[in-house]
């Protein structure tokens, strides 16, 4: 059986938050390594992947492998009845058909039992090779959710160009054009505010803004965004928590 | 507007 204890509900909150507009039904693969979900979107442009590690939760058992088939909006709801700063314990048997989530605030006096039906997800799993990337960009995620909100104003597609001036993003749409061009700018005394820039060799890739936007849902998880690049290959953002991370994996365009 | 790429084009099913 599964019996996870986390001492904030805001940690789920957040990912199912983060997720839920990619991905509708999906399986959380509970063993004991913690809990984690890979997940395609439908158009099999984006893929979503998400560990929660066993440090992360106060309590942790898993005794076998468990798949918990969940419908991330039925998930929701049940979530919102979860204060932020509530104590979480899910629960499952090994082979459920209910997933039982109890809330406890920290005074104590209120507990909160719910249960979410479970659904058969028969779900592909994809083998991620591991990669060396041409760039990776470490910046504040709030900032990159501001550029990636704003092109998305001018344009479907975002072109983005890492070479050694920096990274530069930009797109051309029907009322103009707008670019953005970060420089490596690291922050010796708050570290999560400043840019750094690794690149290997120069990489340009055009990618489906929606898509981006969608992905910076996640930016309430970490303070900091690490965008991994290589010519000809999916873009990685990952938002990396205290005891696990969020990450997205995004087909580039191809030519015109 | 460029093409989309799948990604079954570059993470194979396990």
């Amino acid at each position: 059986m599964l019996e996870a204890r986390l001492e904030q509900s805001s940690v789920l909150k957040k990912v199912v938050d983060a997720i839920k507009d990619l991905v509708q039904d999906c399986n959380f693969d509970c063993n004991d390594s913690g809990i984690q979900l890979q997940a395609m979107d439908n158009s099999h442009v984006a893929l979503v992947a998400m560990h929660l590690k066993t440090e992360g939760f106060a309590l942790y058992r898993c005794d076998r492998n468990i798949a918990l088939g969940i419908n991330l909006v039925s998930l929701q709801k049940v979530l919102r009845a979860a204060q932020n700063e509530d104590v979480m314990t899910l629960k499952a048997e090994d082979s459920p058909d209910a997933l039982s989530l109890v809330f406890e605030n920290s005074e104590n006096d209120r507990i909160s039992e719910y249960d979410l039906k479970l659904m058969d997800i028969d779900q592909e799993h994809l083998g991620i090779p591991e990669t060396e990337y041409g760039a990776t960009v470490k910046m504040p995620s709030a900032e990159f959710q501001r550029i990636c909100r704003d092109l998305s104003l001018l344009s479907e597609s975002v072109a983005i160009e890492a070479t050694k001036e920096g990274i530069k993003f930009s797109c051309t749409g029907d009322i103009g054009k707008g670019a953005v061009t970060l420089r490596q700018n690291p922050n010796v005394e708050k570290p999560e505010l400043g840019t750094t820039i690794e690149l290997q060799e120069p990489v340009a890739l055009t990618f489906s803004l929606k898509y981006l936007v969608n992905f910076c849902k996640a930016s309430g998880l970490s303070n900091t965004v690490t965008i991994s690049l290589s010519n000809e290959v999916p873009l990685l953002i990952e938002y990396e928590m205290e005891h696990g991370y969020v990450r997205f994996y995004l087909a580039p365009k191809i030519g015109d | 507007t460029p093409l989309q790429n799948d990604l079954h084009e570059f993470f194979t099913m396990v």
